[in-house]
């Protein structure tokens, strides 16, 4: 049978970092980004939901390799952006589902965090996008987080 | 030459809703989107960000068509779902680049930001994947955002 969910990925390599309080005007996202571009580090997700009064949160992750290099350049840039503190986590993994259907298929998001919820995993952060849907989780829970969702989608049958 | 951005979209047809302060545990992300899926409501973007306490905001979009059905069962899980207010917004629009060199180029994202960013226009929300970068910003300042993203990439000349 045709699965709407052609597979599963976890990462573990990532880090994530959340810039809290940037002000919410424009111009504010490419400073963040255009200064990691510019010394080669390359950005995976980026994610950012509803404002609050004027300020907003931006979170993004990148690979752990990087994270040293991030992060001075982040703090560096805490006057320059204005933004209220800057948070880190390498205790993070992206867990995704894959699949070309999915954008057509109504449930396919709610069946992979029934899946996560199954297994007692919070979800931490989600992005997605017509052929992913990522959730950002504690490192620790990974592996449970990707069986639960093997069982859900019956990703290991032949 | 080849460009590293293939082109870009423009959905104006998408109306938003965000789900303000929900219980950060396992299972609720999948009640809400299990609930859409039960009655055929396709969900584009599913976004969340970092959570504070110990809730989170959710937000998703949908084509406009679905408002009312979404906004009335939305409002029907606020006990169940214990949280704290529904946002609904139907002048959004969502543009994103496309292009299948983007996660190993780094600098993309912030091109994109930028050229917004010198358009003035407000980045509210970000999601991204591998191949997209997907910005909500308001209705009516697709037109220049679109403008501004053709230019920053060179994505009118033949
Ligand atoms: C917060 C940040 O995304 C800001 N709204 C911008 O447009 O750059
Ligand atoms: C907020 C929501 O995503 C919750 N953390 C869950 O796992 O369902």
């Amino acid at each position: 049978k045709v699965n709407v969910v052609s597979g599963v990925t976890c990462n573990k390599d990532e880090v994530k970092f959340t810039l809290l309080g940037v002000p919410d005007k424009p111009g504010i996202a490419s400073k963040v980004f255009s200064e990691l571009a510019e010394v080669g580090i390359n950005v995976d997700m980026i994610i950012q939901n509803i404002h609050y009064n004027d300020v907003n949160d931006i979170t993004f992750t990148i690979d752990h390799e990087d994270f040293e290099q991030a992060h001075s350049i982040l703090e560096e840039l805490k006057d320059k952006l204005n933004y209220r503190e800057l948070i880190s986590d390498v205790n993070v993994a992206k867990v995704s589902i894959v699949g070309a259907g999915m954008s057509t298929n109504p449930g396919v998001a709610a069946r992979m965090f029934e899946a996560l919820g199954r297994g007692e995993v919070n979800i931490e952060m989600i992005s997605t996008s017509e052929i992913k849907v990522s959730c950002l989780i504690e490192e620790n829970e990974a592996d449970q987080a990707v069986e639960a969702i093997h069982n859900e989608f019956e990703l290991d049958e032949e």
